[in-house]
This record gives C-alpha cells, structure tokens and sequence, in this order.
C-alpha cells in the first residue's frame, strides 16, 4: 500500500512541482509505482507533463465522488491532473461536508496500485493543501533559504502540528530539503545554518538542490531531468534525494 | 485622491512582494504619499519592513470594519500589514456579505491621504486577491518569463476579464514587468519574446528587474533597495520602473 506523502510550503516559487516531478521520476525508474496528484489551480505539474485543459481532474472526484484521473505518463508514472477550473470549485470544496477528508478517501481507492503517491501543494495554506495533508503519511518540506524562510518556516510546522492535533496524528514531518540554492551565496548560506540551528528536530536532507539553468529548460520542453538531461547535476541531486527519501 | 494599483500574480515567488518595496519606495522619494497594503497572510511585505504579529491587521479591518491600520514607515511611506492570523480568518472573508468590495471601502476612507496606494496580492485567485482588484484603478502583473508564464498569464488575464465585467469596470491593466530575469538565459529570451508576441494588446515595461543577490540580502536586512544599496543596478532598475509608471 503507497506511502502518501505531501510536498508542501506555502511560499511561492520554492520548487515544490519541480521537486514532485522529478522525486517522482526518481522514484519511478528505481522500480516503485509512483502517482502524482496536481492539487494546485495553477495546474504547473500537469502542464509539465503536457497535460493540459483535463476534461477529468481531482476537483471533479473529489466534489463528484467519481473515479481520480489517472494518467497513464510511464509505466511506472502517473499523474492526476488540475488546471485553472479548480480555482473555481474550491470554495464549493471547501464548504463541502467533510471536505478535509475527501482527498484521503479518494486516494484509498487507489492506494494498493502504487508505492508512492506524491502530492504537489498549492502556495497557500486553505483546503487544498488541508486536504493534502489530511490524506499523508509523511510530509517533505522544501525551503529556499531566504528572508521569508525566516519566519514562514514557523507558520507552515504549526499549521502541520494543528493537522496533527485535530485531524491526523499519524501525520510525519519526514524531512526538510533546500532548494534553489547558490551554495556561495552568502545569503543562502547564512540563511541555511539559522535553520539548521532553529530546526534541529527536523530531519534536514543531505542533498542540496542548487539553482539551475537546466531545470528551467526542462519544464519549458516539458520534460523531467532525466528524459531532458541525465547527465545534469541537477538530476543526480534529485535521485540522490530519492534515495534518501527512500532510506528513511 | 490616491491611484490605486495591485501588483498581481497567481503564481509564486515571481517578486510581488519585492516589487511592492521598492517600487512603493521610489515612489515616496518622488515626492508621492504612498500606503502599502499587505494582502498575502504569508505577510512578507510587512515582515520586509520589520513588522512582526501586528495587533491591528488588515484582516480585522475587513471583518470588524474598524479603521484601517497605518503604519509609518517613513514620512512619505506607510504600510497595512498582514501575517499568518489573515489564514485562520479568510473564509470568514470569503463567506461574509459584500466580502469582494470591502477593501474598497475601506480604501475610500484613506484615499484623500495618500496619491499612491500599492496592494501586495498572495500567490492565489482566491478572495485576497479578488478584493485586491475590485479595489484597484490598476494593475501591474510582474512576470518571471519562465515554463509557467506560458498558460499562468491566460488564466490571470481571463480573471481580471471577469472582475471588469462583474463587479470593476474600470479595473485597467497598467504594464506587465518581466521580474527575476537572467538577460543571457535562453529559456528567458524565448520566454520574453513569446510573451511579447502573444500580449501585444497589453504594455510592457521596458524596465527588467534582473536577477540580483543584492535584492535577497536587502530582505534579509528588512531594508529596501535605497537603503541597503542605493548605488546598485537592482535599485536603478526598480526606481526606472516607477517613472514608467508614473509617465503613463
Ligand atoms: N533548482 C532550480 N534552479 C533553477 N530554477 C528552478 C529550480 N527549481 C525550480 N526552478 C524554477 O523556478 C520556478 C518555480 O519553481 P516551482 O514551480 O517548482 O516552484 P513551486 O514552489 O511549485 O511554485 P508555486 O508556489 O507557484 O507552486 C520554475 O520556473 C522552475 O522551473
Ligand atoms: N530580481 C531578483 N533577484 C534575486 N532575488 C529576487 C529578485 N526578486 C525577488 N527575489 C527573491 O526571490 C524571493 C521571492 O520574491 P518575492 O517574495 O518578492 O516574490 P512573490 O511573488 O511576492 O512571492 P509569493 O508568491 O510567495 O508572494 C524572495 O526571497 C526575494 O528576495
Ligand atoms: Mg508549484
Ligand atoms: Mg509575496
């Protein structure tokens, strides 16, 4: 039955969907079953897979009770789509009866087809990423170490202890992973030992995803690291990261 | 009576926030009164300034209808601040009657105070930023030219469609900026000139924020560009913008 785990911040623009599509390739070429699930109205991890305009997307089931979508990208890799459409269902979801449950039922119909569901997180703390932290097992927390790390880090780990508390006890913070990362950059690096000194509780990962170019163009020709450039540093940080995700 | 003008886009991390500091900031050495307006319960902009768990917020205002909170940060310079406590009210906000036109109004009791009043939307479609717009004569969309840009900024043009059919005719898109840019990447090249081909109809600033260390270190000092280093390019480059804005 998969491990579900949620990749969550609510800062924008730290690499939550890049991390989910290429953690999730990783995890897919080491032999796991892997689902993605786009819980984001921006919709930015299906159109990386070339999805785009889905007549059927999580919204749907989730406020319909029908079938999740699950598209077929390898053998191993499927993706559950969302675009823009979410946007307007979500307050419909949000005042739905037992609305931060919905996710988790749904992703039970399916959970024995797979060893991993990854859940791509929307930069917001409302029901979307509510539901997406009801439906985990675990949590990978990525933070690109800059002014807003500061205090957002603080915010997003009560929201997380809140699940915890109300919702879903079994709910781990499995790890955090920095990104976007100039490793001499001394903004980074001052930013990366105040969190490492502040968050000593939480497992910090090994690998560090540092910013770069080829990741960028990857998701304009709307590929993963490996099919785009599996020479990249960059995809070796990400299956390194796999493995780590994997070892814990 | 202040213009009012919302720095918007859905999608995260493009330099909203950055963009309403500085901007707002060359403004007020201009010679203009200007206000800033937190709108994003993550609470950056208010953070940038060194306001931290403010007593009075935003969020308050709208629901209590108690005066709008101004902070000085210089004589020339104000702030409404938000942070993480706007989350645990927004769908009160949502739910509430009239929720779309309350910042409206809360604004046309500041209005003859100010000559520039800047909004710093969240990275959503949700209800911050539909007040956010409602409230505007204007809006400014800054824009990384990267993979998302290519459908993100349909979607958002297609909201402020409907909000001027809706509820704000008058809402105009002043200018698109292009933000965080790397004048040499190939991916931003192509992306800035598919963007120019494909919006014609809409202004885009000649100014480019690019990308710059001296704009994540300005953050962490909770100082603006003018202060922590007026002689820098990123400075420069934002004080350009705010005569482009104000020319047109
Ligand atoms: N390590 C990196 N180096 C360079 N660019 C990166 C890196 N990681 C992500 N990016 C780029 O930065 C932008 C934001 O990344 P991404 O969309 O993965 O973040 P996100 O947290 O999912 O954003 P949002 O909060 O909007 O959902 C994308 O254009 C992406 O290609
Ligand atoms: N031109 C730039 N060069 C380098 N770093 C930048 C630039 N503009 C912004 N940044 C940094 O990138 C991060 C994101 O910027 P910012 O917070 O302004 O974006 P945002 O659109 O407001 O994000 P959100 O969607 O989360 O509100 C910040 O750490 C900021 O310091
Ligand atoms: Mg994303
Ligand atoms: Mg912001």
């Amino acid at each position: 039955k998969a491990q579900i785990i949620s990749i969550v911040n609510h800062k924008g623009g730290v690499g939550k969907t890049t991390t989910v599509i290429n953690l999730g390739k990783a995890l897919s070429l080491l032999g796991n079953r892997v689902l993605l699930i786009d819980m984001d109205s921006q919709g930015n991890l299906s159109q990386c897979f070339g999805v785009h305009d889905p007549q059927e997307q999580v919204i749907d089931s989730l406020l319909d009770n029908s079938p999740l979508p699950l598209i077929e990208i390898t053998e191993n890799l499927y993706l559950t789509p969302s675009d823009i459409r979410m946007a307007y269902r979500e307050s419909e979801l949000a005042n739905s009866i037992g609305a931060d449950r919905r996710l988790t039922l749904k992703l039970e119909e399916v959970r024995d087809k797979f060893d991993f569901i990854l859940i791509d997180c929307p930069p917001s703390l409302g029901i979307c990423t509510t539901c997406s932290l009801v439906a985990s097992n675990y949590c990978v927390v990525p933070i690109q170490p800059e002014a807003s790390a500061y205090h957002g880090v603080e915010s997003l780990f009560n929201r997380i202890a809140e699940i915890r508390t109300y919702i879903n006890p079994l709910l781990v913070v499995k790890g955090i992973v920095f990104t976007m990362v100039h490793k001499n950059q001394s903004v980074h690096k001052s930013m990366m030992a105040h969190i490492r000194e502040n968050y000593r509780n939480f497992h910090l990962y090994e690998t560090i995803i540092e910013v770069s170019t080829v990741i960028k163009q990857s998701q304009v020709a709307k590929e993963d690291l490996f099919t785009y450039a599996p020479k990249s540093i960059s995809w070796q940080q990400y299956y390194h990261l796999a493995h780590e995700i994997i070892a814990l």
